[in-house]
């Protein structure tokens, strides 16, 4: 399961730049989102200077901060697309609504009070809801192209994978974290709704998903 | 500063 959602996490971020790159604009793709993601990778990712995990671990932390900021870049430096990035629409205050809550909970809830730990915890937090402003984009255009929920579904599905690592862990008498677990529930429940749609759309053989 | 747990998930 672990390795299965890495994949899938790996692929949504290439779906998104092929996304990109194939239809020349990124209508609908909120740069904000891929902005908090990218906090969340470099405070989640700082023990990439204390200790080595694995030569895997250590390549995804690289590939996922590498391909974030190459979507950044593309939505807002690049000649080709920045044009077609919806500034207006992205309006989503995530400094507000997200960055200081997630600060506030990760004093609150971590599992040691130093300064690595609280960012870790910071990241969980902010990991669960660095979707909303990518919802809230999608909510207002009320349709989905075929690339895009390819994208958020495979996004939605690796949080999903993770749970069922967490569970398998917890069969199997080993230790968890709390706050990656409830960090992942809170997530894949902002998933939820567009699952539905996305199964439903792709049932029925459509080429994009149409949310009410 | 530095934590004293190693994380092995991404």
């Amino acid at each position: 399961f672990r390795i299965a959602g890495d994949m899938l996490h790996v692929a949504s971020l290439l779906i998104l730049a092929f996304r990109i790159r194939n239809s020349k604009n990124c209508v609908g793709i909120s740069c904000k989102t891929q902005e908090l993601y990218m906090i969340v990778f470099a405070t989640r990712y700082l023990d990439l200077f204390l200790y080595f995990v694995s030569l895997y671990n250590t390549f995804m932390k690289v590939a996922y901060l590498i391909i974030t900021g190459y979507l950044i870049y593309l939505m807002r430096f690049a000649k080709l697309y920045r044009q077609t990035y919806d500034v207006k629409g992205d309006s989503f205050q995530y400094w507000k609504w997200l960055l200081g809550p997630c600060f506030v909970l990760s004093m609150i809830f971590n599992v040691e009070f130093t300064f690595v730990e609280i960012m870790w915890s910071f990241s969980i937090f902010l990991e669960a809801v660095a979707f909303v402003p990518q919802l809230e984009m999608m909510r207002k255009m009320g349709r989905v192209e075929n690339l895009t929920s390819h994208y958020v579904f495979t996004l939605g599905g690796y949080r999903l994978l993770y749970i069922f690592s967490w569970v398998a862990k917890i069969m199997d008498n080993e230790p968890i974290s709390w706050i990656s677990l409830s960090g992942g529930v809170v997530q894949t429940i902002l998933y939820a709704d567009f699952f539905y749609y996305y199964i439903l759309a792709k049932l029925k053989g459509d080429k994009s998903v149409a949310l009410p | 500063w530095i934590s004293s747990y190693i994380k092995d998930e991404l």
